[in-house]
């Protein structure tokens, strides 16, 4: 145990996890 | 395929040297983004614009996956707010999305997408409002505690002055705090957008 508090996820690495806000669809056909 | 030209309707191209100016894109680069540009405008309707039902369909090939996080980024290529997107609204909205483009550049279009209202700033209403849509479109539950946690925790970063909302200056330095929060605003294809679409070289006018 180090000692430090488990990381929580901040809220925009959670809201960057939507496959809604990737473009690459654009390209993959 | 790509040899149907009798009812495709021709969209005059924005400048691609004007273009090409003013964007981390080369001429060629321009003209084959406007081949993807053609493809999807007129997957629904050929009128040489892309709609909001069109832009859904490049991205998922479904129609009816609309989302808000979709409906926002439409909404920030429709910089003119005619409902439809343009040639140069594409060029210059996928700039931004460019390896190349300057992390300032990414950083203003990032805070935009997440002013959902349009104030100015990120509120924790508008960031509620985003993780609920990811956990919807991901199906994934989390406590209403593990939520309001995980927003206080970010409000205790992101926010210094401690006022509840997010300005442009705070987002500003937590993103350099936290880079990785950029990675939504890079599409490596943009890179070499020519072998995606090498058909461009048909039809291009440039010699290069």
């Amino acid at each position: 145990n180090s000692g430090s508090s488990p990381a929580i996820i901040n809220a925009f690495q959670l809201i960057g996890m939507s496959s809604c806000l990737d473009l690459s669809g654009f390209f993959e056909k | 395929m790509g040899c149907f030209h009798s009812k495709v309707r021709e969209i005059p191209m924005e400048d691609p040297f004007a273009l090409a100016s003013e964007t981390a894109f080369s001429v060629s680069d321009v003209e084959a983004l406007y081949e993807l540009f053609k493809n999807i405008s007129r997957s629904v309707t050929d009128d040489g614009l892309i709609s909001k039902e069109e832009f859904q369909l490049a991205i998922f090939n479904n129609k009816k996956k609309e989302n808000l996080f979709t409906s926002r980024i439409f909404d920030l290529f429709d910089v003119k707010k005619k409902g439809v997107i343009d040639f140069g609204d594409f060029v210059r909205a996928l700039n931004v999305f460019h390896p190349s483009a300057p992390m300032e550049v990414k950083i203003e279009f990032s805070f935009k997408l997440y002013d959902l209202d349009n104030t100015g700033f990120i509120e924790r209403h508008e960031v509620k409002q985003m993780i609920n849509a990811l956990l919807c479109e991901a199906e994934i539950k989390l406590s209403e505690e593990t939520i309001e946690t995980i927003i206080n925790k970010t409000f205790m970063d992101a926010d210094p002055n401690q006022d509840g909302k997010i300005d442009k200056y705070e987002w500003k330095n937590f993103v350099y705090e936290n880079p990785s929060l950029l990675k939504v605003m890079t599409l490596p294809y943009l890179r070499d957008v020519t072998t995606a679409f090498p058909s461009f070289v048909f039809h291009s006018k440039v010699e290069d």
